[in-house]
């Protein structure tokens, strides 16, 4: 572990509890893409196979349940909630699932470090994590007012990755073993998909002014 | 080494 991974797990958490909490406090999801939210729920779901075969430390268990706890009850308050789910703009959160889901799932086939069904659901989660936050852009985009709540959540969504490039540049210097250049292409798509995101926030933090992206 | 490289990741 080291201060990179570290700051980085965090700020992922923060980011999954500051939405669990805003849901929870004002009982809206309003801005919120559902179709976002599934695939970080399958994300997890196909990343965290090994939860209950290989114990790796009581931090990373813990942090894995978390993480699955927090991004499955946000899916069920956006789609059961009696009160949530009336605020949920599915007219505007038209993305496709299987537009993201399908080209994941075949590169995953194609291009993984070993074809076992654990290693190649692994390689697709970290492609999937990669592109899911797409409907959440395309949905801040429709409806072009991002209350700041939501704001936060990308960008913190988006530093998180960030972080953990710099966790992987630590580690290939530190672990010489260490490489793992599937792992290396799909956090830069990530982080590279929230650069614009980045900018439009640092403008409208550095101006003062409501977060606005372009059309 | 037990974990093959960042799959001790979140």
């Amino acid at each position: 572990m080291n201060i990179f991974r570290l700051a980085g797990d965090m700020t992922h958490l923060v980011s999954v509890l500051v939405l669990l909490l805003k849901i929870h406090t004002i009982k809206s999801c309003a801005g919120i893409s559902l179709k976002t939210q599934e695939l970080y729920a399958l994300v997890f779901t196909t990343r965290y196979l090994d939860l209950f075969t290989d114990y790796i430390s009581l931090y990373n268990t813990v942090m894995k349940l978390i993480f699955l706890g927090s991004s499955f009850s946000i899916v069920w308050y956006i789609r059961r909630h009696k009160i949530v789910r009336r605020s949920y703009d599915k007219d505007q959160d038209t993305f496709r699932h299987y537009f993201i889901v399908l080209p994941c799932l075949v590169l995953a086939l194609l291009i993984h470090h070993k074809f076992t069904f654990k290693e190649v659901m692994w390689t697709f989660s970290l492609y999937l994590e990669a592109v899911a936050i797409l409907p959440q852009l395309v949905l801040l985009q429709r409806t072009r007012n991002i209350d700041n709540l939501t704001g936060q959540y990308v960008f913190l969504l988006g530093a998180y990755r960030a972080l953990y490039i710099l966790n992987w540049i630590y580690r290939h210097y530190t672990e010489p073993h260490y490489v793992h250049w599937i792992t290396w292409i799909a956090g830069i798509v990530q982080t590279l998909l929230y650069a614009d995101f980045f900018y439009y926030y640092f403008q409208s933090w550095k101006n003062n002014v409501k977060l606005q992206l372009p059309a | 080494k037990g974990q093959p490289q960042s799959h001790d990741e979140l």
